[in-house]
Formats: structure tokens, sequence, C-alpha cells
């Protein structure tokens, strides 16, 4: 049984290729990722692992990993990147250059921005069912709240409130600059 | 999240043993060591740095929210189980991806015509809202983001168990809350003197940045950092909360439309 199962077991999968890219903004940039359901021996190591490509000053929107630590490697570019813990202190808030290296724990908030020569990154999960909860934007967290708790949350007006909803509202993972030109991939 | 299934290779990446952490000769019943006070009520700790809750691998929270009394979003690095002791309300999990399926579009386009302006600010859509009562048990898994309101007459009490041990936490078993709105005093600990507090995570992020990734201006974000906000966790909403839920009138009405 182990030959039919483990010993054949496919162990590699490309994720630079853009056109596997799962999330894809012309303006923003592009993410691929790769976890048990598209390489199955990652349910086996618990892991999974996602390419991010960001255009120039392109973000990724704000978000927290749910279920696992997040391992980021810059590949090329550089970026900000910024890391709030549960205390909502800053933990990091530097530049990410090629080689470089980040662990962000699970559960602490990060906040990614392209520089102005783009930014790429590798992020190994240390789950195979690695899960992301976006701050803003489409399916976001705060999106999902009804206006009146984020009124009531931030002391802000129904039209803050639906700023803070909508503004992003259509966006998904990548945030594309406002007023930015696209640069080259 | 289980991330356990049937792995031969399963990772060691957790030691919960909890051999020494178990040598306990005798059991106490225990009360909460630390509270604190919010605007609209209070949030009672046990310590977690009790044997007998490190060696079960949980942690524990009483709270007591007053009527009209809104918790603040948040969430956890563990899931978690809360007990209904008393009371009744609302609340709200966002399970991140999910669409937001309560939507007042057609509710308003169909009084917009009768009622006009009136209506048509009252547009909003968001997840679902559960409401609970008395002996509900509400299942939170960890890292997602939740909030509380006490629309009843009387508080609302409630018991939380956190399952600090639990696979889906990769942290340390401590419990940490990350606050996604407000800030809070830690309170005082009955031996420790110390008081600190804990900001929202927006609140760690430059204003700048914030502000570029919402598409808001800088005055907006400063507001989302809550920077001067004194009113703790549990917040008291003046005018209630006024959100879209299904009623049974509704649900009659519905069914009369073809």
């Amino acid at each position: 049984g182990l030959e039919e199962t483990y010993c054949s077991m496919k162990i590699k999968q490309n994720i630079g290729d853009p056109r596997r890219a799962d999330v894809f903004n012309p303006r923003g940039g592009r993410i691929t990722t790769l976890n048990s359901e598209k390489l199955p021996i990652l349910r086996f190591i618990q892991m999974r692992a996602e390419r991010v490509v960001l255009y120039r000053n392109a973000m990724v929107s704000p978000h927290w990993n749910i279920n696992a630590h997040s391992i980021m490697y810059c590949t090329g570019g550089r970026g900000r990147v910024e890391v709030a813990d549960d205390k909502g202190e800053t933990v990091f808030d530097g530049e990410l250059r090629q080689g470089q290296l980040l662990i962000v724990p699970q559960n602490y908030a990060v906040l990614e921005r392209a520089g102005s020569e783009g930014f790429q990154f590798v992020s190994i999960k240390t789950s195979d069912r690695a899960m992301v909860s976006s701050i803003v934007g489409k399916t976001s967290a705060l999106r999902g709240m009804p206006e009146e708790v984020l009124m009531n949350s931030y002391r802000i007006s129904r039209d803050e409130a639906r700023r803070v909803k909508l503004t992003r509202g259509d966006e998904v993972a990548i945030f594309a600059p406002r007023r930015e030109s696209r640069a080259e991939a | 999240f289980g991330s356990s299934q049937e792995s031969p290779f399963q990772s060691s990446r957790r030691s919960v043993s909890t051999r020494d952490e178990c040598q306990i000769e005798r059991l106490n019943a225990l009360e909460p060591t630390r509270t604190v006070r919010s605007e609209a009520g209070i949030t009672d700790y046990f310590d977690e740095d009790n044997e007998q809750f490190r060696c079960a691998g949980v942690s524990a929270i009483r709270r007591v929210i007053e009527p009209r009394g809104l918790l603040l979003p948040s969430m956890s690095n563990a899931p978690r189980l809360v007990y209904i002791v008393q009371g009744r309300g609302m609340v709200g999990l966002v399970m991140p991806g999910c669409p937001e399926t309560f939507q007042s579009f057609q509710r308003s386009e169909q009084y917009e015509r009768e009622e006009g302006e009136r209506h048509r600010r009252s547009k909003d859509e968001h997840q679902k809202v559960y409401q609970f009562q008395e002996g509900d048990v509400l299942a939170v898994p960890n890292g997602f983001a939740y909030w509380c309101y006490n629309d009843g007459e009387n508080p609302v009490v409630a018991i939380t168990v956190l399952d600090t041990s639990n696979d889906a936490n990769q942290l340390d078993r401590s419990h940490r809350q990350f606050l996604l709105a407000g800030r809070q005093e830690e309170g005082r600990q009955r031996y420790r003197r110390e008081e600190s507090i804990k900001e929202n995570i927006l609140r760690g992020f430059g204003t700048e940045l914030l502000a570029a990734a919402f598409g808001i201006d800088m005055e907006l974000a400063r507001k989302l950092q809550c920077r001067d906000d004194t009113r703790g966790e549990i917040v008291r909403a003046e005018n209630g909360l006024q959100v879209l839920r299904p009623s049974r009138r509704e649900e009659e009405e519905r069914k009369s439309i073809n």
C-alpha cells in the first residue's frame, strides 16, 4: 500500500509561473498559493507556500494568519513591512530586502507595501491549510461587520463607517496604488 | 482546523506534553484573580498560570455585559466555547472569505419608493448575526473576529473557556486577545501591581500606511487606531445597535409573496 500512496507521491509544483496565479490584479500584482489541495504531500508535512509579486507601491491587504506562522523570504525588490502584536505594539517596522527573512507569528497583524522597484517574496506557512483573515477589502473582517458595530467601536459616523467598509470593497488581497501607474512586473 | 489528520509525518511542532505540568497534589475551586472594568461591563480573568489551568491547557474568562453593551471586535489565538449563564443578545462571527449574506438592499428598495431617503441611507450588508439566550453555547474558532452585543434588559453573563493547547494554536499556551478596535487596560493582578494598556492591532501600524491600505484620509485612520479611547473592551452603544436580522414577521410576510 505504501508504494501506491507515498512512494509515487508528487513532491513538486511551480509557483513562479504567472499563469498559475490564484489572485491577480493588473495594477497590483499576483499571489500564487500552494496548499495540500494542489500538492497532497503538504498534508503530511503540514506546511504550505505562497508566492507574492507586488508591483510598484502596491500593497497586500492588512491581514493576520489564522492558524499558522508565516516565514517571509524576499526574493526581489524591496518592501515596507509592519507587524503588530496582540498588545497593538509595532514589533517590526522596516524594509525587507532581497535575501532577508522575516518570521510573522500566528495572529500577528501584518501590512506590506512594495517600494518603487516592486516587491517579491515567498511566504512559507506552518499549516497545510493556513488561512488568512484580511482586515479590510472584499470578504474582510471589517467588511463583514454591521456599520453600527463599526460606528460604536471606533466612534465614527455612519458615513465614515461606510468609507471604511467600502473604499477597498471591491479589492481582494492585493491593493493597487491609488493614482499610480502600473510598474513593470 | 484539525491539522493532525492521519499524518504519518505528524509534526512535533507543538510540544504539549503536560506530564511535568500535571503533578498536582490537590485541586482547588478557582475564582477570578484579575478584574478589568470597561464602560459597559466587566471582564474577570482566571489565573492561567495556575497549575490546574496549565495542566489542562486551557484559559478561562468571565464577562458581564450590561444592557446596550457592545463587546468590541477581537480575535484570539485559541478556539473557545462560550456558555451564556444569563441574559440574551446577539453575536457576530466574521468568517474570513465568506460573503456578506445579510443585506438590506431588497428591503430598502421595497421601502424606498414609499419612504424615500430615510431607508436608502440604512443600506448595509454584513455577515450573519446570531441571536443567543441563556443556556446557549457559542463556538468560536481561533483567529475569527468576534463581537457581541447585549440587546436585553438584564446583564449578559458569559463564561468562556479557551483551549490554548489546541492544535490550532501554534503560539505559546498563553491566551492572547487581539483587539480590532478600542483599547483596554490590562488591569491589576492580585499578585502583580503593574498595569499596562493593550492597544488594538491597527495602532501597531503607521497612520500613513494604514490610511493608504484602507484608502481613507489620515484623520479617519487615526480614529480607527483609537488612541484616546478609554472605554475599554465593552462599550455602551448609546442609541442601541440596529443591525440586520430576520424577524418572524418578515418570514410570514415573505410567504405571501409569489
